[in-house]
């Protein structure tokens, strides 16, 4: 299983259109710096988009450059991913 | 027997076929398995039929886990299943709807990508491998908005690509599958595509502004059915046409179901917690699915009610 400790998902709220092509830019770099869980789409909808640890710092700063304002919506990937199969082992032992 | 398998639990492929054989031995009167065809890497496609007889009765189609790493939407899809089987002969509306029309759902729609998300890589996203369009495949196929059914504007024929699409609709099995099957059965009436995250149900058109000629039925209906499902938990969802909800969209599902004579199609994109993203815990999928049922239940009473 691919690992994603200190990945983080990033909650956008683009104030325009202006603002959503920029994190549209974000989607067109190489190599793939973000994965969009929720793409740009219009102004009144959020992006989440996952960044790998290792290009956060950028990422942020890219955003706040740009007066892109965002919120940590999964501040460690992993965690989550972690609980999900702890869950699911503990509910395979319920079911035998 | 499925009496011990936990529905507010997420399961890997195998657990979820065998729990699909023991659902069909157990109420074999009302439920068959269906095989559709095999998958690129040639697991088995299954639809669960739902019917109290007759061959060709007109139908309801639901699919669940096209995007495969949204684990809630195949969970939601078999307690809907037991649902039907539990309701059945208590719910008036459902059996009314069963008397009359045939219900299939296919609950993994793309079998090898979640077998992937279960094995390699749990939430697969565009960084997914470059290279031989088996690998990209696997993922791209994840994070395709449905079906790129048709090339059109926004979609394209790189493997790798989000909005990929085949040369043609049967250019991928498990598109090809579902589009042999429905087009072949010619009775469908209403075709629901589950997805998540987001708290929208959707209609045609996708690919452009241009309504449709029913588009006021469907915004009638798409909102009874959120009232229905804000009722269960709270849970508030946008509606209206994909491109004046979303965006413009080349060719996905519910456009080509819709192209197809299917008057009644639906995309629901799942509960948007704001703090899981499609990594919605265990423990919200009862009530993700109990709210979803009801907003399933409207738009098939309507089927039901309004036939073509």
């Amino acid at each position: 299983q691919m690992n994603f400790t200190g990945d983080q998902v990033l909650r956008v709220l683009a104030k325009d259109e202006k603002q959503l092509s920029l994190l549209r830019d974000l989607e067109g770099l190489k190599p793939q710096k973000v994965d969009f869980w929720r793409g740009p789409a219009r102004p009144s909808l959020p992006v989440d988009m996952r960044v790998p640890f290792s290009e956060l710092k950028y990422i942020k700063a890219y955003l706040e450059s740009h007066g892109l304002a965002y919120s940590i919506m999964i501040k460690d990937i992993q965690v989550l991913l972690d609980e999900e199969r702890e869950a699911m082992a503990k509910s395979r032992r319920l079911e035998r | 027997s499925t009496s011990s398998f936990s529905y507010s639990s997420y399961h890997t492929l195998e657990e979820i076929y065998s729990w699909i054989d023991n659902f069909v031995t157990e109420h074999s009167d009302i439920v068959s398995k269906i095989q559709i065809g095999n998958s690129f890497e040639n697991r088995s496609i299954l639809v669960l039929k739902f019917s109290t007889g007759g061959s060709r009765h007109p139908a309801i189609w639901i699919d669940t886990g096209i995007h495969s790493r949204e684990w809630i939407t195949h969970a939601t899809g078999i307690w809907t299943a037991n649902k039907i089987v539990s309701d059945y002969g208590k719910d008036r509306v459902l059996t009314d709807i069963l008397k009359a029309m045939d219900i299939f759902i296919e609950l993994v729609t793309n079998p090898d990508g979640f077998a992937f998300t279960h094995s390699m890589v749990r939430a697969p996203g565009k960084d997914g491998r470059r290279g031989s369009r088996h690998l990209c495949r696997t993922w791209g196929f994840d994070s395709l908005g449905g079906f790129i059914l048709l090339p059109g504007n926004g979609s394209n024929s790189n493997p790798c690509s989000e909005t990929y699409h085949g040369p043609s609709p049967q250019s991928e099995p498990e598109v090809a599958a579902i589009v042999n099957f429905i087009t072949a059965h010619g009775n469908f009436k209403a075709l629901i595509s589950i997805h998540s995250y987001s708290q929208m149900l959707m209609y045609p058109y996708g690919r452009s502004l241009e309504p449709v000629s029913n588009q006021r039925e469907l915004y009638d209906l798409a909102k009874d059915a959120v009232e229905a499902l804000y009722k269960v938990h709270g849970i508030e969802y946008f509606f209206g046409s994909i491109s004046t909800t979303l965006y413009v969209a080349s060719g996905i599902t519910v456009d080509w179901a819709y192209d197809s004579g299917i008057k009644y199609a639906f995309s629901f994109e799942l509960r948007d917690t704001g703090r899981y993203g499609f990594l919605l815990p265990a423990t919200q999928i009862i009530p993700t699915a109990q709210e979803t049922w009801m907003a399933l239940r409207t738009i098939m009473e309507h089927t039901l009610n309004h036939p073509y």
